[in-house]
């Protein structure tokens, strides 16, 4: 099964 | 004093229900730009960002900026209170710790006030980077959603692949396979019904099908979406809502292990 990525990998906290 | 006055209230109760499914309290920012909420779910998975300008309001009024932290489920259910065909009015008070939702019928025989209780809600804002992306797909949101739905009827995640020729949803599962393409089409005399296919390079990723079902929500919201992927980046599922702006959807793709 492919794994779920996370958001906070992508877009950074302001 | 926050005041925004509405014709179609209507719009503000879709929204809530193409929200209300993927983050339970979130807080809504209210500036002199307009009215905005950006949300992670729970498992940080997915992202909305919602924006409705305070120009495509009847009256708009923001005297200062003010964060409304509510349960989008509560204040949903206070929308469904409200007629069809009503007119919406929101007001709060800047140091207050309600929001006031009007409703006036079209002959104004009917008027109502619900009152909900604000939240305190710590709220983390991400900076969603501008991106050039691989591929954009516009498409009848109803499609999508019947693409969605009918693929989670096999499987639990769907590839998604975009190449000048069409786009393909793919998905498999203990019962079988299934695959739907759908080609760029241009239709004068009815544009919501076209699939325009805007392409720099071919990109396949892979999503979570219960997510794109939850995005999927908005689909009342505008006859067409909007898909823009890149490689190993997150989808952006776009539905504009006419003269006021959007909702869109950013979604985490899977990899392979």
């Amino acid at each position: 099964t492919p794994l779920q990525n996370n958001l906070d990998e992508f877009f950074a906290l302001i | 004093m926050f005041e925004a006055r509405l014709t179609q209230g209507v719009l503000l109760r879709k929204l809530l229900d193409s929200m209300k499914d993927l983050v339970q309290d979130a807080n809504f920012d209210c500036s002199s730009t307009g009215f905005a909420l950006q949300a992670m779910d729970s498992s940080h998975v997915s992202l909305i960002h919602m924006q409705l300008r305070s120009d495509g309001f009847d009256h708009f009024r923001c005297d200062r900026n003010l964060s409304m932290g509510v349960s989008l489920n509560n204040m949903a259910k206070i929308l469904k209170c409200m007629g069809n065909d009503d007119v919406l009015t929101m007001k709060a008070e800047d140091q207050g710790d309600s929001v006031t939702f009007m409703f006036e019928s079209a002959n104004q025989e009917r008027i109502s006030d619900f009152e909900l209780k604000l939240m305190d809600i710590d709220s983390e804002q991400l900076g969603i980077p501008d991106t050039d992306y691989s591929a954009t797909v516009k498409m009848p949101s109803a499609e999508f959603a019947r693409i969605c739905k009918d693929l989670s009827t096999i499987g639990d995640t769907v590839l998604i692949a975009v190449t000048k020729d069409g786009v393909r949803f793919s998905t498999t599962g203990d019962i079988g396979s299934a695959n739907v393409t759908v080609r760029s089409h241009s239709n004068v005399d009815k544009p919501e019904e076209q699939v325009v296919i805007d392409m720099q390079e071919p990109v396949a990723l892979t999503f979570a099908l219960r997510y794109l079902n939850s995005f999927a929500k908005a689909t009342p919201l505008s006859n067409q979406v909007m898909i823009s992927m890149s490689k190993e980046l997150p989808v952006v599922v776009q539905y504009r809502i006419e003269d006021m702006g959007h909702i869109s959807y950013y979604l985490a793709p899977k990899i392979e292990d």
